[in-house]
């Protein structure tokens, strides 16, 4: 996955993300493409969750997954989820959960909770970062005023950092694929480079959702993994997610 | 960087609106209700979507297979998973089942697919 983050000149905010899944879950050889990717796309959709008729939070999602990976607050915030690989990965969690450890938060349940029920930037903020997980993950949230916009990197345990915009200073965007921050990524998945190339490229002066949406359809931050785009902008409440496709010389991942 | 990354290329511009051969198509729009109780919030959207929705499962059941070939992995599933859903927090365990009755597809199935994300962050 690769979630970006960005503030134009006038203290708006941008949130999008493409959503890459499929990894290592069989290779279609004829198609020349993932088999659990291709699968996905016909099931993703845009959720609105209403009460009393009125929108609560929309979401971009897999129909029969009730946890949320990209989602929108209208006036609020935006939220996205990259995974997070590690050794003390999901799967020790789970045989905690099993064997009645069940003080931690299964992933998808903690990003639909905080989107149903955080009410500012801030109080999202210090859920996502204080609650203990199931699971490792980053999770990118923006806000709705210059400066709401970070890259929180957790443990199951704990934030391990927490990259937050800071446009005069220079932080005008924050880009997170599947890598900490202060490490590099592994020399054959490096979404980060290609994508800050091209944020800076952009320039700030000249971020948008159309300007994002052509550094997320720049190979390789849009690869063989790919299953959409989403496009969020936080003032207007407006979500766009659209299906992708890679073809041709892609990078696998 | 980007000249060294054989699957690189120059920044892209003017790809919005989406179109060409990178664009696959929109994404339908579905209203969840929550003022409905929980086992029937999700009953239009997997009405319409079950069939895709067990093609996916199916697939992944498949490279289970391929790595158990015993069927363990898979009995496990359709045997273990489904115990997992007594432990799961309201309102999300009876979501689970209102998706698994509104699709038919098993209950240990609607929680794998549910918890992928946890398994798969190793």
């Amino acid at each position: 996955c690769t979630s970006i983050v960005a503030e134009d000149k006038s203290g708006k905010l941008y949130h999008a993300r493409n959503l890459d899944f499929g990894l290592f879950l069989g290779w279609d050889i004829k198609n020349s493409s993932w088999i659990i990717t291709q699968e996905l796309k016909p099931l993703v959709v845009t959720l609105d969750f209403q009460r009393n008729n009125k929108t609560v939070f929309k979401s971009t999602n897999f129909a029969g997954y009730v946890g949320m990976v990209s989602g929108i607050k209208p006036g609020i915030f935006t939220l996205t989820m990259n995974e997070r690989f590690s050794l003390d990965g999901g799967y020790i969690g789970i045989f905690e959960w099993i064997l009645g450890r069940r003080d931690g938060m299964w992933m998808g349940f903690l990003t639909r909770t905080v989107l149903e029920n955080g009410t500012s930037y801030q109080e999202a903020k210090d859920q996502l970062v204080k609650t203990r997980l199931l699971a490792p993950a980053y999770f990118i949230l923006g806000g709705n005023k210059s400066g709401e916009g970070c890259v929180i990197t957790r443990s199951r345990q704990a934030a391990l950092d927490i990259w937050d915009l800071d446009a005069n200073g220079g932080t005008w965007y924050v880009v997170e694929t599947n890598y900490d921050r202060w490490k590099a990524p592994l020399v054959l998945d490096d979404r980060r480079t290609p994508a800050m190339k091209c944020m800076n490229q952009t320039k700030q002066e000249n971020i948008s959702l159309p300007t994002i949406y052509d550094v997320l359809s720049t190979k390789p931050i849009l690869n063989k993994l790919t299953v959409c785009t989403t496009l969020m902008e936080v003032s207007e409440g407006r979500s766009e997610s659209y299906l992708r496709e890679c073809i041709g010389s892609c990078s696998p991942w | 960087v980007l000249a060294e990354d054989p699957f690189g290329e120059d920044c892209r511009s003017k790809t919005y609106p989406p179109a060409g051969p990178t664009f696959k198509g929109t994404v339908p729009t579905y209203i969840i209700n929550l003022d409905l109780p929980p086992s029937r919030r999700w009953d239009k959207l997997l009405s319409d979507k079950k069939i895709e929705l067990k093609t996916v499962i199916q697939s992944i059941k498949n490279i289970a297979n391929a790595f158990v070939p015993s069927g363990k992995a898979v009995e496990i599933v359709d045997t273990k998973l489904v115990r997992l859903i007594s432990t799961l927090p309201y309102p999300f365990n009876e979501e689970l089942k209102g998706i698994a009755n509104a699709s038919g597809i098993p209950l240990g199935e609607i929680v794998l697919f549910n918890i992928f994300y946890e398994i798969f962050t190793v």
